[in-house]
């Protein structure tokens, strides 16, 4: 099913 | 030496009531134009950013940048207790107490209540969150905060509260934006049309669509961003396939409070 996605991963990976 | 003031205890009591109930601690950062705070839930689904500039203070002195990780728990407890029309003064020294100070003087009776604030730690914030350009949102809706407020309490109400991953899908086209959930036994769509602003100017329902879209996210965490309320009467929804959404409610040119999520993704 769907998964919330890890925002600080996001925000670091940028 | 940080020292600031406001008259009035209300926009702070409302900052608190805004995030206080999806996060438990924040990291304030003090600086010569004003308050930026951040924080980010447990699970790191959910951020929050706010902006207070200096003008939204009554008396502010910054000599020096500050950064501290307070409990929002602890705060919102005693700022229960505040007034409307309490007095706020928030003091910390640069000194090694790593303490903040905050002052409620009522002035009717002139009662004093001060609260010390250890500083604790912050999961993962401050983040720096780059300002991605309009162009990268599929789709920007603006709509009178209290009408989102609402569309979230009815699809909390009808959605599987229970169950702590329902979803909600925002679908956007260029006439109206539909929230839709999924309950145990039914389903339920919310459809608002952008209201033509020659008729109720006050409180437009306003879309600006690049491209159709349709997003799923946490129910549970739009709920909590639904509480921007209490500081802003409008709440804009900038939605992007391929990065977070941003709840933003602008503070009477002194600031905005702003929630990110990103969609839910395919496993």
């Amino acid at each position: 099913n769907k998964h919330q996605a890890d925002l600080e991963k996001f925000y670091n990976s940028r | 030496i940080l020292e600031l003031r406001l008259v009035q205890a209300t926009l702070f009591k409302n900052v608190l009531e805004a995030i206080s109930d999806l996060f438990s601690k924040a990291n304030f950062d003090f600086s010569g134009t004003g308050l930026e705070l951040q924080a980010m839930d447990t699970s790191h689904v959910a951020l929050v950013a706010l902006l207070l500039r200096a003008e939204a203070f009554n008396h502010y002195l910054c000599d020096r940048d500050l950064s501290m990780g307070l409990n929002l728990a602890d705060m919102a407890k005693a700022f229960r207790c505040a007034n409307n029309d309490d007095i706020i003064t928030i003091k910390a020294e640069e000194d090694w107490s790593d303490t903040v100070t905050f002052t409620f003087e009522s002035p009717e009776d002139g009662e004093i209540s001060i609260f010390d604030f250890d500083f604790v730690g912050t999961n993962g914030v401050p983040l720096e969150i780059p300002e991605f350009p309009e162009s990268e949102y599929q789709a920007k809706v603006r709509m009178p905060s209290a009408k989102f407020m609402r569309i979230c309490k009815k699809l909390s109400s009808f959605g599987d509260s229970g169950d702590r991953d329902t979803v909600v899908i925002i679908s956007v086209d260029k006439e109206c934006v539909n929230f839709f959930t999924r309950g145990k036994t039914g389903t339920s769509t919310i459809v608002c049309r952008q209201t033509q602003t020659v008729d109720k100017p006050k409180e437009p329902t306003l879309i600006e669509m690049k491209e159709q879209v349709s997003l799923a996210f946490d129910l549970r965490y739009m709920n909590s961003f639904s509480k921007g309320s209490t500081l802003s009467d409008q709440v804009t929804i900038s939605l992007s396939s391929n990065l977070p959404a941003v709840f933003e409610y602008k503070i009477a040119e002194t600031g905005y409070i702003r929630y990110y999520m990103l969609p839910r993704i395919e496993e």
